[in-house]
């Protein structure tokens, strides 16, 4: 059975660089893991690739989208520890939609019977907007996962993707695993004490804190995992993702949250 | 002859501080503006009525989508200096569109009269995605800014915006206007160095600098324009938007940009 992980968050929250490391440490505990970037930047896989590879619209619309002339190494190329990756890009700007391109890319899945073929299939996609088109994803996801930092924006964000998520649990088999806290600073950033208390009020909990490090940032400018990089704090950035692979392959949290009103988030977590 | 301006650019850019801030400068100088927050955050117009006002979704919500039963004071609030504001509000989470949202508004502008009652109406619009639905906007607007700041992530997505803008100015009215730099930090953030660039490469300019100033930050969260602000740093940051309406009432640049590809912008801006 192919584990489906819908991976969201607000544009740069950092979903692409966990993302990365996330199918890197899964991969090196043994898993088969196939990573799909749905946002319009197209650079999801670039840590694990260090190439920005063609998204299934580009390759599509050099073959008149005639799905039949596509190949798989087209479209699905290989990474670190063997991570499989994909990008699907973003709808062609000014015309058209997330839902579409992330519809063709589950359509050339199965149609290359890679569908089923994974441990691990994990899409990274753009949280900001959620609309129906964004929220395709969580038709076939297992889990959702949400990556936020202590900041009002990244919350806001992160509770209307809790309502999406408490919509479609109603017709899909999607459930919330929980919040990944990025950019974790005790001394400067105020730890996670706002995620905590979202995190207390939807009814979820943060399940990672990923540390704000210089070594990740420059990691995702190398275009390479942490688990490549030889560096001292090494060790200290590649932890909460082994211990995240760990919690996902060992039956995680599987939550239907309670989302709080637009106007409730404003003052609770202090928008103002 | 209504002047209609689509400000875009990416979420947490600084779109409504500016917005806000620009609709205060135009009203200012006598020109009677309808400001419209077309973002799921729908905080738009708060520095110009501090309050959070209901999104036109919302209201629909209540009368089950009968134009017929809202008045105008449901949806149109008055704020500073006599600014008109109206929330859009974003597509419902998880299903609905960015693009039935504002086209519902537009409807019920018509409806009420409001199209042609002002001198400038500004949409305030989220840019990161850039699909069909969030760039209806362009289809009414005369003039699009994109607001940027000297960072890849907010100049791939004016990138974005500006193959937009090119393809809508085939069949729509919309030339871009110019970038606004908003942050710009000559000391730490490398000034408009990077916004340059990618402003020649594409054929615009950066028609406004808007300094990074704790003032600025501040009177957002206070729900205050900073024409309202007693501050003796107040003059630094208002007059950045008083040249800005100064420029738009006067005739701007009208162009139709050329966008850098998606392979070309990571390596002449250096997303690595
Ligand atoms: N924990 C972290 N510490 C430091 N920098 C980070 C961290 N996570 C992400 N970043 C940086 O933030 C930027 C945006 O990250 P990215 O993964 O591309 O975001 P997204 O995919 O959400 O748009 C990148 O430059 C990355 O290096
Ligand atoms: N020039 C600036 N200097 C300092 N802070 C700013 C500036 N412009 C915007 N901000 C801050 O950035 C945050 C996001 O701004 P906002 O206008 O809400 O962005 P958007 O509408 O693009 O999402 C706000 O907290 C605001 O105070
Ligand atoms: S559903 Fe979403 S991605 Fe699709 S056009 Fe509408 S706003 Fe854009
Ligand atoms: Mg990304
Ligand atoms: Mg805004």
């Amino acid at each position: 059975m192919t584990l489906f992980l819908a991976i969201y968050g607000k544009g740069g929250i950092g979903k692409s660089t966990t993302s990365a490391n996330l199918s890197a440490a899964l991969a090196l505990k043994g898993a088969r893991v196939l990573q799909i970037g749905c946002d319009p930047k197209h650079d999801s896989t670039f840590p694990l690739t260090g190439h920005l590879q063609n998204t299934v619209i580009d390759v599509l619309n050099e073959v008149n989208f005639h799905h039949e002339e596509i190949e798989v190494d087209d479209v699905v190329k290989v990474g670190f520890a063997g991570v499989n990756t994909l990008e699907a890009g973003g709808p062609p700007a000014g015309s058209g939609c997330g839902g579409y391109v992330v519809g063709e890319t589950v359509k050339l899945l199965h149609e290359f019977g890679l569908y089923n073929k994974y441990d691990v299939i994990l899409f990274d996609v753009l949280g900001d907007v959620v609309c129906g088109g964004f929220s395709v994803p969580l038709n076939y996801a297992d889990y959702a996962l949400i990556i936020a930092c202590n900041d009002f924006d990244s919350i806001f964000a992160a509770n209307r993707l809790c309502l999406a998520v408490e919509q479609k649990s109603e017709r899909y088999k999607v459930r919330l695993a929980g919040i990944i806290a990025n950019r974790v600073d005790h001394e400067l950033g105020g730890g996670t004490t706002l995620l905590d208390e979202f995190a207390a009020r939807v009814g979820t909990r943060v399940v990672a804190q990923i540390p704000y490090h210089d070594l990740i940032r420059r990691s995702r400018l190398a275009g390479k995992t942490l688990f490549e990089l030889d560096h001292p704090d090494q060790v200290i950035c590649t932890t909460p993702f082994e211990q995240l692979a760990e919690y996902l392959l060992n039956g995680p949290l599987a939550e239907v949250p309670q989302p709080m009103g637009d106007r409730e988030i404003f003052e609770v977590i202090g928008g103002w």
